[in-house]
């Protein structure tokens, strides 16, 4: 399901 | 004695936790700053100080995802598993760090090294002192074992690789990759305190703790909601209970 979608987007980003 | 890989690994993880300190130490001044006014009642001033609270947390579980991806093998487990393991060991880990920061002088715990609060300032935010005593109990009895920063960071990686998290599915690969950390902490311990043979013990009965005060912390949520003191989207998704 789509839920938790901004600590999806937290994991998937990649700052470094 | 600790093998070579394991103070390898111990370094890398207090140089880890260190970074993602430092990176919510200079996003500090994006912070709803917290109000200096002293008048209680003032709506706009208690919703300025439950801001600052909210955005304070905010910060703090992007540095817990931040870690949690530099944990070796985190990545490697599915995408759901990650999610069911950080969405219940965000708030322990906050009550980790908390206690971290607990300084037994002022009776306050100080985030992002220059803001100290002590209980009153946890109610003028909006908490329930059902809630605020644990937490500061918890930082008390923490604080009494003098942890070390290693000892913190094991004890976060932990944390996260608990294997009888609700939804996680992959329990092996979690357990596997708990095992290490276990491992080193037991070691650390018996060399830092050989003779001390309970405090490896004490310091799991701390995590067992940390579940009580995670439900602790799911009622201070349902008051907050019935409070209408909205959750921002980041922290309503890991821990309000959505229908």
């Amino acid at each position: 399901p789509q839920d938790h979608q901004l600590l999806r987007f937290l994991l998937d980003t990649d700052e470094k | 004695q600790l093998a070579p890989e394991q103070l390898e690994m111990i370094e890398k993880l207090v140089a880890m936790q260190k970074q993602c300190n430092k990176r919510s130490f200079l996003d500090r001044p994006k912070v709803t700053p917290w109000p200096q006014s002293q008048d209680p009642q003032n709506r706009e001033v208690r919703q300025q100080r439950f801001a600052h609270f909210t955005e304070l947390a905010i910060m703090s579980v992007q540095e817990i995802v931040d870690f949690a991806k530099q944990l070796p093998g985190f990545l490697e487990l599915t995408r759901e598993d990650q999610i069911a393991l950080l969405k219940t060991s965000t708030i322990e880990i906050m009550l980790l760090e908390s206690s971290r920061r607990y300084d037994p002088a002022i009776e306050s715990i100080t985030f992002l090294k220059d803001f100290s609060y002590n209980k009153e300032d946890f109610a003028k935010a909006g908490l329930q002192f059902e809630f605020i005593n644990p937490i500061f109990e918890f930082s008390k009895g923490m604080n009494d074992l003098h942890l070390d920063e290693a000892e913190y960071a094991l004890l976060i990686a932990i944390n996260i690789f608990s294997a009888d998290r609700p939804n996680v599915q992959d329990h092996d690969l979690v357990e596997r990759l708990q095992q290490p950390y276990v491992d080193a902490l037991h070691s650390y311990i018996r060399i830092k305190r050989p003779n001390d043979q309970l405090m490896f013990p004490r310091m799991l009965m701390k995590l067992v703790s940390l579940r009580t005060l995670s439900s602790v912390h799911s009622e201070q949520v349902f008051a907050l909601r019935l409070q209408d003191k909205k959750l921002p989207p980041l922290l309503s998704e890991i821990w309000d209970v959505h229908e």
